[in-house]
């Protein structure tokens, strides 16, 4: 574990605390994909099938266990609780995200680090979880002015694997043999994906003004 | 035994 993966573990943390908080304290979901939480959900029910395997480290298998559950809360909340389904924005988080499914889990079929069930799967996961967040920004861009939360949200999100990548270059320095190729390509274009969201996250702080996504 | 390339993050 180094400093640059446990910043990026406990941005990730937030992000997702923040959602909570969102939810819990505004009984709304307004501005949030419950298409990107449902990738997000898939994402780590894919990644952590060695959660009861293979035991890690008391961290791990906790942290594991929350973004688990936390993932299926809120989509569930999002789904089923009276209040805050009724805030979804439903008519705006039509990204067809099933396209996103079928390229991950083609582009696992062709490209993992070997050809068993739990590593495709965990390829499928990396792929996944770098183009989950396009409904999310789609729907932000459609819905005009952007919450503070909802904007804190993306925020961390977005810089939780830009930490990784710096958690990534340190693990090489320390053991060249170290390559994760497919995390960390992935998790480049992740993260460039966010590349607008956060120069106009940037602006709207120097200016002190609300985040405006340009439609 | 080669240490399957067991992924160690989160």
């Amino acid at each position: 574990m180094n400093i640059f993966r446990f910043l990026g573990d406990m941005t990730h943390l937030i992000s997702i605390l923040i959602l909570l908080l969102k939810i819990y304290a505004t009984k709304s979901c307004s501005g949030i994909s419950l298409k990107t939480q449902e990738l997000y959900a898939l994402v780590f029910l894919t990644r952590y099938l060695d959660l009861f395997t293979d035991f890690i480290s008391v961290y791990n298998t906790v942290m594991k266990l929350v973004f688990i559950a936390s993932s299926l809360a809120i989509v569930w909340c999002m789904r089923n609780h009276p209040l805050v389904r009724r805030s979804y924005d439903k008519q705006l988080d039509t990204f067809r995200h099933y396209f996103l499914l079928l390229a991950s889990f083609l582009l696992a079929l062709l490209l993992h680090e070997k050809f068993a069930f739990q590593e495709v799967l965990w390829a499928f996961s990396i792929y996944l979880e770098a183009v989950a967040i396009l409904p999310q920004l789609v729907l932000l861009q459609r819905s005009g002015n952007v919450d503070n939360l909802t904007g804190q949200y993306v925020f961390f999100l977005g810089a939780y694997r830009a930490l990784y990548i710096f958690n990534w270059i340190y693990r090489y320095f320390i053991d060249p043999h170290f390559t994760r190729w497919i995390a960390c390509v992935s998790g480049l274009v992740q993260t460039a994906l966010y590349a607008d969201f956060f120069y106009y996250y940037f602006i709207s702080w120097k200016n002190n003004a609300k985040l405006q996504l340009p439609a | 035994r080669v240490e399957q390339a067991m992924h160690d993050e989160l």
